[in-house]
């Protein structure tokens, strides 16, 4: 594991602190789509369906437990918790699951370089991860008053995404056997999608105004 | 085979 990978991993994490503080300790989840962290959770299942059958480091496992348990978490406390529950923007957060789920299904059953559930689960839950964001930041767009620990969010979440991709330039010179178009591709789309919200989050940062995204 | 000791990332 490479200091890219590991930075990486630890502003995943830290991202999803981020949101579990904001959602527990003001109590509210305002401003957060839920569609997007059912998506997550839902990347997260299909990928580490492996978790029993696939050991390849216990930091791993753990991780995957730890990411499996939080999204739960957060998408538990959206849904059901009596006071947060009332501060989801549920008439703002339209984006229609199908729009994101129906072409990566299609795409993992036309992609997959071996059909086995696990293996099409698998390749299904890369291209889904590469869009899930795109439900939150329309919602960020129609939010007035972004809070920091929103913007905060879905920054380290971006961050996550482009140190991996510095973690596979890394790895693709220094391990002769590593080779993952379909991974690399999406997790570049995937950052491209945070283009966008990176320039208007750094400008807010710069003239120290808040964060807003033009509609 | 070749795939399988790629999926060491999370």
């Amino acid at each position: 594991m490479n200091v890219f990978r590991l930075a990486g991993d630890m502003m995943h994490l830290l991202s999803i602190v981020v949101l579990l503080l904001k959602i527990t300790g003001i109590k509210s989840c305002r401003g957060i789509s839920l569609k997007t962290q059912e998506l997550y959770l839902l990347v997260f299942i299909t990928r580490y369906l492996d978790i029993f059958t696939n050991f390849v480091s216990l930091y791993n496992t753990v991780m995957k437990l730890v990411f499996l348990g939080t999204s739960s978490a957060i998408v538990y406390y959206m849904r059901y918790d009596r006071i947060i529950k009332l501060t989801y923007d549920k008439e703002q957060d339209t984006f229609k699951y199908l729009l994101l789920v129906a072409p990566s299904a299609v795409l993992a059953l036309a992609t997959s370089h071996v059909y086995t559930v696990l293996e099409v689960l698998w390749t299904f839950s890369i291209y889904l991860e590469a869009v899930a964001i795109m439900p939150q930041l329309v919602l960020l767009q129609r939010t007035q008053n972004i809070d920091n620990l929103t913007g905060n969010y879905v920054f380290l979440l971006g961050s996550y995404r482009g140190l991996y991709i510095l973690n596979w330039i890394y790895r693709f010179f220094t391990e002769k056997h590593y080779r993952q178009w379909l991974v690399w591709t999406c997790g570049v789309v995937q950052t491209i999608i945070y283009c966008d919200f990176f320039y208007y989050y750094f400008l807010s940062w710069q003239n120290n105004e808040k964060l807003a995204l033009p509609a | 085979a070749e795939d399988e000791d790629e999926k060491d990332e999370l």
